[in-house]
Protein backbone atom coordinates (compact mmCIF):
# COMPACT_ATOMS: atom_id res chain seq x y z
CA UNK A 1 0.00 0.00 0.00
CA UNK A 2 2.65 1.97 0.93
CA UNK A 3 4.71 1.79 -2.24
CA UNK A 4 1.32 2.45 -4.22
CA UNK A 5 1.07 5.55 -3.15
CA UNK A 6 3.86 7.06 -2.48
CA UNK A 7 6.02 5.63 -5.48
CA UNK A 8 9.40 4.28 -4.91
CA UNK A 9 11.53 7.41 -3.40
CA UNK A 10 9.40 6.60 0.47
CA UNK A 11 9.13 2.82 0.31
CA UNK A 12 9.61 1.54 3.60
CA UNK A 13 8.98 -1.37 6.00
CA UNK A 14 5.75 -0.95 7.89
CA UNK A 15 5.85 -1.70 12.06
CA UNK A 16 2.51 -0.65 12.93
CA UNK A 17 -0.06 -2.44 13.96
CA UNK A 18 -3.76 -1.78 14.11
CA UNK A 19 -5.26 -0.69 17.41
CA UNK A 20 -8.73 -0.42 18.38
CA UNK A 21 -9.81 2.75 19.42
CA UNK A 22 -12.13 3.42 22.74
CA UNK A 23 -15.12 3.37 20.54
CA UNK A 24 -13.84 0.02 19.18
CA UNK A 25 -13.29 1.13 15.76
CA UNK A 26 -9.94 0.52 14.03
CA UNK A 27 -7.52 3.13 14.97
CA UNK A 28 -6.19 3.89 11.33
CA UNK A 29 -2.20 3.23 10.82
CA UNK A 30 0.17 5.50 8.92
CA UNK A 31 2.76 5.53 6.21
CA UNK A 32 5.88 5.72 7.19
CA UNK A 33 8.14 8.05 4.81
CA UNK A 34 11.91 9.54 4.63
CA UNK A 35 11.59 13.31 4.85
CA UNK A 36 12.79 14.29 1.76
CA UNK A 37 15.88 16.41 1.47
CA UNK A 38 17.03 14.63 5.05
CA UNK A 39 20.16 12.66 4.25
CA UNK A 40 21.02 12.96 7.86
CA UNK A 41 18.04 11.84 8.99
CA UNK A 42 18.25 13.75 12.08
CA UNK A 43 15.74 15.52 14.10
CA UNK A 44 16.98 18.52 14.45
CA UNK A 45 17.25 18.95 10.60
CA UNK A 46 14.51 21.40 9.05
CA UNK A 47 14.69 22.72 12.13
CA UNK A 48 16.37 25.91 14.18
CA UNK A 49 18.70 25.07 17.36
CA UNK A 50 20.24 27.80 17.89
CA UNK B 1 -3.91 48.79 24.48
CA UNK B 2 -1.57 48.65 27.75
CA UNK B 3 0.78 51.46 27.58
CA UNK B 4 3.76 51.51 29.92
CA UNK B 5 3.84 55.63 31.38
CA UNK B 6 1.96 56.74 28.33
CA UNK B 7 5.22 56.10 26.11
CA UNK B 8 4.81 52.81 24.69
CA UNK B 9 2.03 51.68 22.08
CA UNK B 10 2.08 48.25 22.27
CA UNK B 11 -0.78 47.87 19.70
CA UNK B 12 1.55 48.94 17.38
CA UNK B 13 3.70 45.91 18.19
CA UNK B 14 0.71 43.12 18.05
CA UNK B 15 1.46 40.66 14.80
CA UNK B 16 4.95 42.69 14.19
CA UNK B 17 6.71 38.69 13.47
CA UNK B 18 6.76 37.03 10.46
CA UNK B 19 7.92 32.95 10.14
CA UNK B 20 7.15 29.26 11.86
CA UNK B 21 8.43 26.88 14.24
CA UNK B 22 10.60 25.21 11.58
CA UNK B 23 12.78 28.28 10.41
CA UNK B 24 12.21 30.75 13.32
CA UNK B 25 9.92 33.66 13.74
CA UNK B 26 11.41 37.35 12.43
CA UNK B 27 10.92 40.56 13.17
CA UNK B 28 11.27 43.94 10.41
CA UNK B 29 14.29 46.11 10.97
CA UNK B 30 15.85 48.71 9.39
CA UNK B 31 19.30 49.40 9.59
CA UNK B 32 22.08 52.67 9.31
CA UNK B 33 21.68 55.49 7.18
CA UNK B 34 19.93 56.24 4.86
CA UNK B 35 18.10 52.82 6.33
CA UNK B 36 18.71 49.20 4.95
CA UNK B 37 15.24 46.70 5.66
CA UNK B 38 16.34 43.26 7.39
CA UNK B 39 14.15 40.32 8.91
CA UNK B 40 15.58 39.62 12.24
CA UNK B 41 14.94 36.26 13.83
CA UNK B 42 14.25 36.66 17.84
CA UNK B 43 16.38 34.21 19.75
CA UNK B 44 16.08 34.43 23.32
CA UNK B 45 18.62 31.72 23.82
CA UNK B 46 21.66 33.95 22.92
CA UNK B 47 22.61 37.57 23.33
CA UNK B 48 24.10 39.12 20.00
CA UNK B 49 22.74 41.54 17.70
CA UNK B 50 24.07 40.06 14.46
CA UNK B 51 23.41 40.22 10.95
CA UNK B 52 24.82 39.02 6.98
CA UNK B 53 27.15 41.76 6.35
CA UNK B 54 28.33 39.86 2.96
CA UNK B 55 26.68 38.56 0.08
CA UNK B 56 25.32 34.57 1.04
CA UNK B 57 24.08 31.61 -0.86
CA UNK B 58 21.34 31.22 1.54
CA UNK B 59 20.71 34.78 2.41
CA UNK B 60 18.54 37.26 0.11
CA UNK B 61 19.86 40.28 1.45
CA UNK B 62 22.88 41.91 3.61
CA UNK B 63 24.07 44.82 5.55
CA UNK B 64 26.22 46.67 3.52
CA UNK B 65 27.94 48.83 6.20
CA UNK B 66 30.05 50.69 3.37
CA UNK B 67 26.48 52.76 2.51
CA UNK B 68 25.76 53.22 6.10
CA UNK B 69 27.32 56.80 7.12
CA UNK B 70 26.60 56.23 10.57
CA UNK B 71 27.87 52.66 10.55
CA UNK B 72 30.96 52.38 13.15
CA UNK B 73 33.46 49.72 13.23
CA UNK B 74 34.92 48.76 16.90
CA UNK B 75 36.97 46.63 14.55
CA UNK B 76 36.88 43.51 17.11
CA UNK B 77 36.17 40.01 15.40
CA UNK B 78 33.94 37.79 16.57
CA UNK B 79 32.41 34.01 16.68
CA UNK B 80 29.17 32.83 17.79
CA UNK B 81 28.61 29.17 17.87
CA UNK B 82 24.80 27.70 18.45
CA UNK B 83 23.87 24.24 18.90
CA UNK B 84 23.53 24.22 15.11
CA UNK B 85 25.68 26.21 13.38
CA UNK B 86 28.25 29.34 14.08
CA UNK B 87 28.97 33.14 12.52
CA UNK B 88 32.21 34.94 12.75
CA UNK B 89 31.52 38.43 11.90
CA UNK B 90 32.71 42.25 12.96
CA UNK B 91 31.39 44.03 16.14
CA UNK B 92 30.15 47.65 15.47
CA UNK B 93 27.62 50.08 16.04
CA UNK B 94 24.91 51.70 13.81
CA UNK B 95 21.21 53.03 14.40
CA UNK B 96 18.19 50.95 14.19
CA UNK B 97 14.44 51.50 13.69
CA UNK B 98 11.63 48.98 14.34
CA UNK B 99 8.70 49.95 11.95
CA UNK B 100 6.82 48.00 14.01
CA UNK B 101 8.49 48.00 17.21
CA UNK B 102 9.24 51.38 19.70
CA UNK B 103 9.33 54.49 17.99
CA UNK B 104 12.66 56.14 17.38
CA UNK B 105 16.02 55.31 16.44
CA UNK B 106 18.49 53.77 18.83
CA UNK B 107 22.35 53.20 18.55
CA UNK B 108 22.78 49.93 19.42
CA UNK B 109 26.00 46.61 18.82
CA UNK B 110 25.84 44.91 15.60
CA UNK B 111 28.02 42.18 14.35
CA UNK B 112 28.17 42.17 10.83
CA UNK B 113 28.47 38.57 9.50
CA UNK B 114 31.02 37.79 7.16
CA UNK B 115 31.53 34.12 7.55
CA UNK B 116 29.27 31.40 8.56
CA UNK B 117 28.72 27.97 8.72
CA UNK B 118 25.28 26.05 8.94
CA UNK B 119 23.56 29.03 9.82
CA UNK B 120 21.54 30.68 7.48
CA UNK B 121 19.62 27.41 6.56
CA UNK B 122 18.52 27.37 2.69
CA UNK B 123 15.06 29.23 2.27
CA UNK B 124 15.05 30.71 5.39
CA UNK B 125 13.67 34.47 5.13
CA UNK B 126 15.48 36.23 7.82
CA UNK B 127 19.25 37.90 7.72
CA UNK B 128 20.07 38.01 10.98
CA UNK B 129 19.46 37.28 14.50
CA UNK B 130 18.36 39.36 17.80
CA UNK B 131 19.64 37.38 20.68
CA UNK B 132 17.34 38.45 23.71
CA UNK B 133 19.06 36.52 26.55
CA UNK B 134 21.29 38.28 28.96
CA UNK B 135 24.86 39.52 28.41
CA UNK B 136 26.66 37.01 30.23
CA UNK B 137 26.06 35.18 27.29
CA UNK B 138 27.07 38.34 24.80
CA UNK B 139 30.04 37.36 22.36
CA UNK B 140 32.98 37.73 23.02
CA UNK B 141 32.44 39.23 26.71
CA UNK B 142 29.86 40.49 28.56
CA UNK B 143 30.76 43.93 28.24
CA UNK B 144 29.34 44.07 25.00
CA UNK B 145 25.52 46.06 25.61
CA UNK B 146 22.89 43.59 24.09
CA UNK B 147 20.22 45.38 21.81
CA UNK B 148 17.78 45.19 24.71
CA UNK B 149 19.92 46.58 27.39
CA UNK B 150 20.32 49.12 24.98
CA UNK B 151 16.71 49.74 24.43
CA UNK B 152 15.64 49.70 27.65
CA UNK B 153 18.47 52.48 28.34
CA UNK B 154 17.87 54.78 25.38
CA UNK B 155 13.99 54.59 24.71
CA UNK B 156 13.42 54.11 29.30
CA UNK B 157 11.17 51.36 28.59
CA UNK B 158 10.46 48.94 31.76
CA UNK B 159 12.94 46.18 31.39
CA UNK B 160 10.45 43.54 30.02
CA UNK B 161 9.05 41.94 26.67
CA UNK B 162 6.78 39.32 25.83
CA UNK B 163 6.24 36.66 23.16
CA UNK B 164 3.31 35.71 21.25
CA UNK B 165 4.29 32.87 18.14
CA UNK B 166 1.16 31.77 16.21
CA UNK B 167 2.54 28.89 14.31
CA UNK B 168 0.14 26.13 16.12
CA UNK B 169 -1.38 23.68 13.77
CA UNK B 170 0.61 24.98 10.68
CA UNK B 171 2.90 23.04 8.79
CA UNK B 172 6.66 23.47 10.02
CA UNK B 173 9.08 25.04 7.68
CA UNK B 174 5.64 26.21 5.28
CA UNK B 175 5.27 29.40 3.87
CA UNK B 176 6.36 31.39 5.99
CA UNK B 177 3.53 33.80 6.67
CA UNK B 178 2.59 32.22 10.23
CA UNK B 179 2.30 35.37 12.44
CA UNK B 180 3.56 36.22 16.04
CA UNK B 181 4.02 39.30 18.54
CA UNK B 182 7.23 40.94 20.03
CA UNK B 183 6.24 43.22 23.07
CA UNK B 184 8.77 45.25 23.75
CA UNK B 185 8.44 46.81 27.41
CA UNK B 186 5.62 45.39 28.86
CA UNK B 187 2.84 42.84 28.40
CA UNK B 188 -0.21 43.32 25.77
CA UNK B 189 -3.61 42.05 27.33
CA UNK B 190 -5.17 41.06 24.21
CA UNK B 191 -2.66 38.72 23.37
CA UNK B 192 -3.87 36.76 26.30
CA UNK B 193 -6.48 34.88 28.28
CA UNK B 194 -7.11 34.28 31.56
CA UNK B 195 -4.43 34.11 34.73
CA UNK B 196 -0.53 34.76 33.73
CA UNK B 197 1.59 32.07 35.72
CA UNK B 198 4.97 33.31 36.67
CA UNK B 199 8.63 30.90 37.41
CA UNK B 200 11.21 32.13 39.06
CA UNK B 201 14.31 32.69 36.78
CA UNK B 202 16.89 30.39 38.19
CA UNK B 203 20.12 32.10 36.93
CA UNK B 204 19.86 34.93 34.43
CA UNK B 205 21.80 34.12 31.63
CA UNK B 206 19.61 32.10 29.31
CA UNK B 207 16.04 32.14 30.78
CA UNK B 208 16.66 28.95 33.14
CA UNK B 209 13.67 27.85 34.51
CA UNK B 210 13.55 25.01 37.65
CA UNK B 211 10.82 21.82 36.00
CA UNK B 212 9.68 19.81 38.50
CA UNK B 213 7.96 17.13 36.52
CA UNK B 214 6.76 16.00 33.91
CA UNK B 215 3.38 13.57 33.09
CA UNK B 216 2.33 12.45 29.89
CA UNK B 217 -1.40 11.41 29.54
CA UNK B 218 -1.80 12.95 33.41
CA UNK B 219 0.95 9.82 34.16
CA UNK B 220 4.20 11.41 36.21
CA UNK B 221 7.09 10.10 34.16
CA UNK B 222 8.59 9.77 38.30
CA UNK B 223 11.71 10.74 37.44
CA UNK B 224 14.17 12.39 39.99
CA UNK B 225 13.24 16.15 39.36
CA UNK B 226 17.19 17.13 38.75
CA UNK B 227 16.80 14.92 35.44
CA UNK B 228 14.70 17.63 33.90
CA UNK B 229 17.37 20.38 34.95
CA UNK B 230 20.19 18.83 34.00
CA UNK B 231 22.69 21.44 33.26
CA UNK B 232 19.67 23.90 32.39
CA UNK B 233 16.24 23.99 31.62
CA UNK B 234 15.83 26.97 29.39
CA UNK B 235 12.87 29.43 27.37
CA UNK B 236 14.20 29.47 23.61
CA UNK B 237 12.37 31.21 21.05
CA UNK B 238 15.58 30.27 18.48
CA UNK B 239 14.85 26.49 19.11
CA UNK B 240 12.28 24.73 17.39
CA UNK B 241 11.60 21.62 19.34
CA UNK B 242 10.67 20.41 23.01
CA UNK B 243 14.55 19.00 23.24
CA UNK B 244 14.61 16.69 26.31
CA UNK B 245 17.75 15.26 28.25
CA UNK B 246 18.59 11.61 27.01
CA UNK B 247 16.55 10.21 29.55
CA UNK B 248 13.76 12.29 29.80
CA UNK B 249 13.44 11.80 26.22
CA UNK B 250 13.41 8.21 26.52
CA UNK B 251 10.87 7.90 29.27
CA UNK B 252 8.47 10.30 27.39
CA UNK B 253 8.55 8.67 24.62
CA UNK B 254 8.06 4.91 26.20
CA UNK B 255 4.81 6.65 27.84
CA UNK B 256 3.91 8.10 24.32
CA UNK B 257 3.96 4.88 23.20
CA UNK B 258 2.34 3.03 26.20
CA UNK B 259 -0.78 5.46 25.71
CA UNK B 260 -1.37 6.32 22.24
CA UNK B 261 -2.98 4.05 20.31
CA UNK B 262 -0.84 3.19 17.65
CA UNK B 263 1.51 -0.13 19.30
CA UNK B 264 4.95 -0.58 17.79
CA UNK B 265 5.53 2.81 16.03
CA UNK B 266 8.92 2.81 13.99
CA UNK B 267 11.63 3.95 16.17
CA UNK B 268 12.45 6.18 13.36
CA UNK B 269 9.42 8.33 13.66
CA UNK B 270 10.68 9.01 17.52
CA UNK B 271 14.24 10.14 16.30
CA UNK B 272 13.15 12.39 13.41
CA UNK B 273 14.23 9.86 10.51
CA UNK B 274 10.56 9.46 9.47
CA UNK B 275 7.34 10.86 9.01
CA UNK B 276 4.45 9.13 9.77
CA UNK B 277 1.52 9.88 7.23
CA UNK B 278 -2.11 9.04 7.63
CA UNK B 279 -4.83 9.86 4.74
CA UNK B 280 -5.78 13.14 3.91
CA UNK B 281 -8.83 12.84 5.37
CA UNK B 282 -7.56 11.19 8.79
CA UNK B 283 -6.22 13.80 11.62
CA UNK B 284 -3.50 11.95 14.01
CA UNK B 285 -3.90 13.65 17.06
CA UNK B 286 -7.23 11.78 18.97
CA UNK B 287 -4.48 8.83 19.04
CA UNK B 288 -1.88 10.77 21.07
CA UNK B 289 -1.51 11.86 25.06
CA UNK B 290 -1.46 15.75 26.52
CA UNK B 291 2.30 16.23 27.98
CA UNK B 292 2.72 18.33 30.94
CA UNK B 293 5.50 20.69 32.73
CA UNK B 294 5.20 21.33 36.34
CA UNK B 295 7.00 24.41 36.30
CA UNK B 296 7.86 25.98 40.65
CA UNK B 297 5.47 28.50 41.06
CA UNK B 298 6.75 31.99 42.60
CA UNK B 299 5.54 30.59 46.12
CA UNK B 300 8.28 28.25 46.04
CA UNK B 301 5.87 25.80 47.73
CA UNK B 302 3.54 25.54 44.86
CA UNK B 303 3.74 24.71 40.82
CA UNK B 304 1.97 25.31 38.16
CA UNK B 305 1.38 23.51 34.86
CA UNK B 306 2.02 23.90 31.47
CA UNK B 307 0.18 21.68 28.74
CA UNK B 308 0.47 20.91 25.16
CA UNK B 309 -1.84 18.87 23.47
CA UNK B 310 -0.03 16.31 20.44
CA UNK B 311 -1.35 19.18 18.03
CA UNK B 312 1.74 21.03 19.06
CA UNK B 313 3.81 18.08 19.18
CA UNK B 314 2.74 15.85 16.19
CA UNK B 315 3.56 18.43 13.51
CA UNK B 316 2.37 18.65 9.86
CA UNK B 317 5.01 19.49 7.51
CA UNK B 318 4.46 20.62 3.90
CA UNK B 319 5.65 17.27 2.37
CA UNK B 320 2.69 16.03 1.45
CA UNK B 321 2.03 12.99 -1.35
CA UNK B 322 -1.22 13.40 -3.42
CA UNK B 323 -3.47 11.27 -0.59
CA UNK B 324 -1.38 11.65 2.63
CA UNK B 325 -0.45 14.30 5.10
CA UNK B 326 1.86 13.84 6.83
CA UNK B 327 3.59 14.80 10.34
CA UNK B 328 7.05 14.59 12.64
CA UNK B 329 7.70 14.36 16.24
CA UNK B 330 8.27 17.98 17.47
CA UNK B 331 10.18 16.55 20.37
CA UNK B 332 14.03 15.26 20.22
CA UNK B 333 16.55 14.68 22.95
CA UNK B 334 19.59 16.62 24.08
CA UNK B 335 22.54 16.09 25.68
CA UNK B 336 23.18 19.90 27.42
CA UNK B 337 20.04 21.24 28.17
CA UNK B 338 15.44 20.88 27.78
CA UNK B 339 14.75 23.63 25.77
CA UNK B 340 11.21 25.29 25.57
CA UNK B 341 11.70 25.74 22.34
CA UNK B 342 8.75 26.57 19.42
CA UNK B 343 6.92 23.48 19.89
CA UNK B 344 5.92 24.79 23.97
CA UNK B 345 6.00 28.52 23.19
CA UNK B 346 3.46 28.22 20.26
CA UNK B 347 0.94 27.36 22.92
CA UNK B 348 1.43 30.42 25.21
CA UNK B 349 2.10 33.91 25.53
CA UNK B 350 5.61 34.06 27.44
CA UNK B 351 6.29 37.10 29.34
CA UNK B 352 10.12 37.66 29.94
CA UNK B 353 10.08 39.91 33.11
CA UNK B 354 13.73 40.56 33.55
CA UNK B 355 12.77 43.21 36.00
CA UNK B 356 11.31 40.56 38.40
CA UNK B 357 13.38 37.69 37.04
CA UNK B 358 10.36 35.67 36.67
CA UNK B 359 8.98 34.26 33.14
CA UNK B 360 5.42 33.75 32.55
CA UNK B 361 3.11 31.82 30.93
CA UNK B 362 -0.41 32.57 29.94
CA UNK B 363 -3.18 30.89 27.30
CA UNK B 364 -2.27 32.36 24.25
CA UNK B 365 -5.57 33.19 21.80
CA UNK B 366 -3.45 32.10 18.27
CA UNK B 367 -2.82 28.62 19.76
CA UNK B 368 -6.42 26.96 18.72
CA UNK B 369 -6.50 24.19 16.03
CA UNK B 370 -9.80 23.91 13.93
CA UNK B 371 -11.33 26.27 16.49
CA UNK B 372 -9.91 24.47 19.64
CA UNK B 373 -7.49 25.31 21.95
CA UNK B 374 -4.16 23.11 21.78
CA UNK B 375 -2.63 24.29 25.48
CA UNK B 376 -3.50 24.77 29.05
CA UNK B 377 -2.27 26.16 32.13
CA UNK B 378 -3.55 25.01 35.60
CA UNK B 379 -2.52 25.41 39.02
CA UNK B 380 -1.61 25.93 42.00
CA UNK B 381 -0.46 22.43 42.71
CA UNK B 382 1.82 21.53 45.62
CA UNK B 383 5.61 20.99 45.63
CA UNK B 384 5.31 18.51 48.65
CA UNK B 385 6.20 15.45 46.77
CA UNK B 386 8.97 17.30 44.86
CA UNK B 387 12.25 18.30 46.16
CA UNK B 388 13.14 21.82 47.76
CA UNK B 389 15.55 22.31 44.58
CA UNK B 390 15.68 20.67 41.41
CA UNK B 391 18.35 23.08 40.03
CA UNK B 392 22.08 22.21 40.93
CA UNK B 393 23.58 25.01 43.19
CA UNK B 394 27.01 24.75 41.27
CA UNK B 395 26.40 25.65 37.61
CA UNK B 396 28.90 24.08 35.40
CA UNK B 397 27.98 25.95 32.33
CA UNK B 398 30.66 24.45 29.88
CA UNK B 399 31.10 20.85 31.48
CA UNK B 400 33.46 19.17 28.77
CA UNK B 401 35.76 22.76 29.73
CA UNK B 402 35.43 21.91 33.50
CA UNK B 403 36.30 18.52 33.16
CA UNK B 404 39.74 19.74 30.79
CA UNK B 405 40.22 22.28 33.73
CA UNK B 406 40.29 19.85 36.31
CA UNK B 407 42.09 17.32 34.50
CA UNK B 408 45.05 19.43 33.57
CA UNK B 409 45.00 21.29 36.95
CA UNK B 410 45.73 17.31 38.96
CA UNK B 411 48.61 17.16 36.17
CA UNK B 412 49.85 20.33 37.00
CA UNK B 413 49.41 19.40 40.33
CA UNK B 414 50.65 16.12 40.80
CA UNK B 415 54.60 16.88 38.46
CA UNK B 416 54.74 19.86 40.84
CA UNK B 417 53.71 17.30 44.05
CA UNK B 418 57.25 15.10 42.65
CA UNK B 419 59.36 18.77 41.57
CA UNK B 420 58.97 19.50 45.47
CA UNK B 421 59.42 16.20 46.92
CA UNK B 422 62.61 15.61 44.50
CA UNK B 423 63.94 19.46 45.72
CA UNK B 424 63.27 17.93 49.61
CA UNK B 425 64.95 14.53 49.13
CA UNK B 426 68.58 14.68 50.93
CA UNK B 427 71.66 14.80 47.93
CA UNK B 428 72.61 11.02 48.80
CA UNK B 429 69.40 9.95 47.77
CA UNK B 430 69.39 12.03 44.40
CA UNK B 431 72.82 10.31 43.05
CA UNK B 432 72.41 8.02 40.03
CA UNK B 433 74.67 5.42 40.27
CA UNK B 434 76.70 4.64 37.66
CA UNK B 435 79.89 2.78 36.48
CA UNK B 436 82.01 4.92 38.23
CA UNK B 437 80.35 4.35 41.50
CA UNK B 438 82.10 0.99 41.80
CA UNK B 439 84.17 1.01 44.98
CA UNK B 440 87.56 1.28 44.31
CA UNK B 441 90.33 3.72 44.83
CA UNK B 442 88.78 6.73 43.95
CA UNK B 443 85.61 6.30 45.92
CA UNK B 444 84.27 8.51 48.23
CA UNK B 445 84.42 5.90 51.01
CA UNK B 446 88.31 4.88 50.19
CA UNK B 447 89.12 8.63 49.87
CA UNK B 448 87.12 9.14 53.81
CA UNK B 449 89.37 6.14 54.47
CA UNK B 450 92.56 7.80 53.69
CA UNK B 451 91.71 10.94 55.34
Amino acid sequence: VASGRCGARFVFPLRVSPAVAPNGSLVPTPVLLKPAGRAGASQEAGSLAL
Amino acid sequence: AAESGGAVNFVAMVDNLQGDSGRGYYLEMLLGTPPQKLNILVDTGSSNFAVAGAPNADVASYFDTKKSSTYWSLGTEVTVKYTQGSWTGTLGTDVITMPKGINGTYTINIATIFQSDNFFLKGVKWHGILGLAYSVLAKPSSSVETFFDSLVSQAKIPNIFSLQMCGAGLPVSGSGTSGGSLILGGIEPSLYEGEVWYTPIKEEWYYQVEILKLEVAGQNLNLDCREYNKEKAIVDSGTTLLRLPEKVFSAVVDAIVRTSLIQEFSPGFWIGAQLACWGIMEEPWAMFPKISIYLRDENSSSSFRITILPQLYIQPVLETDQNLKCYRFGISSSTNALVLGATVMEGFYVIFDRAQKKVGFALSPCAEVGGFPVSEIEGPFTTADVASNCVSTISFHEPILWIVSYALMSFCGLVLLFLIILLLLPPRFRHHYTENDIVNDESSLVRHRWK
